[in-house]
């Protein structure tokens, strides 16, 4: 029998007991189930490793239950600005983009850097008009944040505006 | 971040890693996933690998690369090889750390030192395993 594998992760970090929430850890649970399956058909029906982790991480930027694509975290100025990286173990090929906003996809960018380009790593600016020479789809800053990201970046704003507060 | 690391019939290695960042980064700032054998490094002699966690501290390690490195001139087996790259430097690389990797023999190892890791994986038709906490 043919061997073939893949694993994926959605993010490592420590949280307070509760912290998670059930009914948000059923949302990951699915996510990444879906995830793993859009790399596994692709492994499963013979195709490349590559487009087997493209197919995976995509569908997790596309899922807001995970920090990357739509769900990003956002900065202190309340954008997504992402980044991404894709490498071909047989040719050690690369591509990596930094400070990317507004591309719906971030590995999709990376994965063009690889295939497109001359370069191994574009960012910011550049990695954006790279992405317009490719006719890669980009999306609204709005499309990026959610409820839970926009409340997160509310809080750190309160309180770096309390911390402000007496000081003239 | 999420990532993923894959071998396929063909006997190739590849990874992908995507991230947001973390809350309330400054601007510009850039953390591990992007930096080839920071967060994210595949070779076909070796093996796949994509992190996750403190992007400083894990980029500091060049961890995606160690456990490559650990891998191929050392010849440890994956499993032990992420776990001594999650242990390199403990003193002056502390932080949340977790990886996924994956072999040319299909060996999947997923080591992490934080009580939640997203992560699932799969090999050929065996049934599918997922979890999220420790």
């Amino acid at each position: 029998m043919t061997l073939y594998a893949i694993a994926i992760h959605g993010g490592a970090l420590t949280m307070k007991p509760g912290e998670l929430s059930e009914e948000e850890a059923a949302f990951q649970r699915v996510g990444l189930g879906k995830a793993l399956h859009a790399g596994w058909l692709i492994l499963n029906r013979g195709g490349t490793a590559l487009d087997a982790v493209e197919a995976a991480v995509r569908s997790l930027e596309d899922n807001p239950h995970f920090n990357a694509g739509r769900g990003s975290s956002l900065t202190r100025q309340g954008e997504a600005e992402m980044d991404a990286a894709i490498m071909d173990g047989r040719t050690l090929q690369a591509g990596a983009v930094t400070g990317v906003r507004y591309v719906q996809h971030p590995i999709g960018l990376a994965r063009a850097v690889l295939e497109r380009s001359p370069h191994a790593f574009l960012a910011g600016d550049g990695a954006l008009e790279f992405a317009l020479a490719c006719g890669l789809p980009l999306a609204a800053p709005s499309y990026f944040q959610t409820d839970k990201t926009r409340q997160q970046w509310l809080a750190l704003a309160q309180q770096e505006s309390n911390q402000l507060a007496g000081h003239d | 971040t999420v990532g993923a690391v894959a071998l396929d019939q063909a006997g190739n290695l590849a990874v992908a890693t995507s991230t947001g960042g973390i809350e309330g980064q400054a601007k510009g700032r850039v953390g591990d996933s992007p930096v080839l054998g920071g967060g994210t490094y595949a070779s076909n002699d070796s093996c796949a690998v994509s992190c996750t966690g403190d992007g400083e501290v894990i980029l500091r390690g060049a961890l995606a690369h160690e456990v490559c490195a650990l891998v191929k001139y050392q010849g440890l087996p994956l499993a032990e090889a992420c776990q001594a790259a999650l242990r390199l430097h403990d003193d002056k690389l502390k932080g949340d750390k977790g990886f996924i990797a994956l072999d040319p023999q299909g060996r999947v190892a997923i080591e992490f030192n934080t009580n939640v890791m997203r992560r699932a994986y799969r090999v050929g038709e065996a049934a599918p395993y997922i979890a999220i906490y420790q």
